[in-house]
């Protein structure tokens, strides 16, 4: 039994093998009739630079998708922050009787652009 | 195809740039 | 499971045979020359484009490193 298992794992390894051996030589075949010239490159090398082009694709899309998330809960925290800044300085306004200036143009269009 | 997916999420990416430079200013305004 | 492994292993060896074999002879007819011509040139393209994404990532990953600090300055004021 032993030996009928070794043997299917050499007849496999032999596959691997020979798999390997076709794929160069059809590979090679292909760059030696048409090799890269110019801004032409030949069918495998193309074969390649595609496979690298998704590969790089999917680890951008990989860091991409966290930083829209972690930028969200970021500024939902500057705004929540800032409102109960605001309401205390009117909780102080209000025991002080102290009267603040109004808000500029320029901050209420900056209030209404975290709002 | 792969090239529009690129240019979906360049142009997702852009804007949400705009969207956090205006955040970033109008915070740096609010908190003078 | 590991027959199956081993499964997938040589047919995703042969799947790239038959496409490698499929390519050998799209450099000799003009017509699939010029498509391959034009892939190359798509893929040019489309480096270009994956280049302006990082650059985007990349600032963005700055801009979040901002925003925090911004959190931390504004949680400071709030507590002054």
């Amino acid at each position: 039994m032993e030996a009928e298992v070794d043997k299917l794992e050499l007849m496999f390894q032999k596959a691997d093998s020979d798999l390997d051996y076709i794929q160069y030589r059809l590979e090679y075949e292909i760059k030696t009739n048409y090799p890269d010239s110019a801004g032409k490159k030949n069918p495998v090398t193309l074969l390649k630079e595609l496979s690298a082009i998704k590969s790089r694709y999917q680890t951008l899309q990989v860091r991409f998708k966290p930083i829209a998330g972690a930028q969200k809960e970021t500024k939902s925290r500057i705004c929540a922050t800032f409102s109960k800044t605001m309401t205390l300085i009117q909780e102080l306004q209000k025991q002080t009787d102290l009267e603040l200036l109004p808000l500029t143009e320029e901050e209420k269009t900056a209030a209404e652009q975290l709002r | 195809t792969l090239k529009d997916e690129v240019n979906i999420i360049l142009d997702k990416a852009s804007l949400e740039s705009q969207q956090s430079i205006g955040f970033i200013k109008a915070t740096k305004i609010l908190m003078k | 499971s590991d027959l199956e492994q081993l499964c997938s292993h040589i047919n995703e060896k042969i799947g790239n045979i038959k496409k490698t074999l499929s390519l050998r002879n799209c450099g000799k007819e003009p017509t699939l020359k010029t498509i391959l011509n034009k892939i190359g040139d798509e893929i040019i393209v489309v480096n270009e484009l994956l280049n302006k994404l990082e650059l985007e990532i990349q600032y963005q990953e700055q801009t979040n490193i901002s925003l925090k600090v911004m959190v931390f300055l504004v949680m400071k004021q709030n507590k002054k």
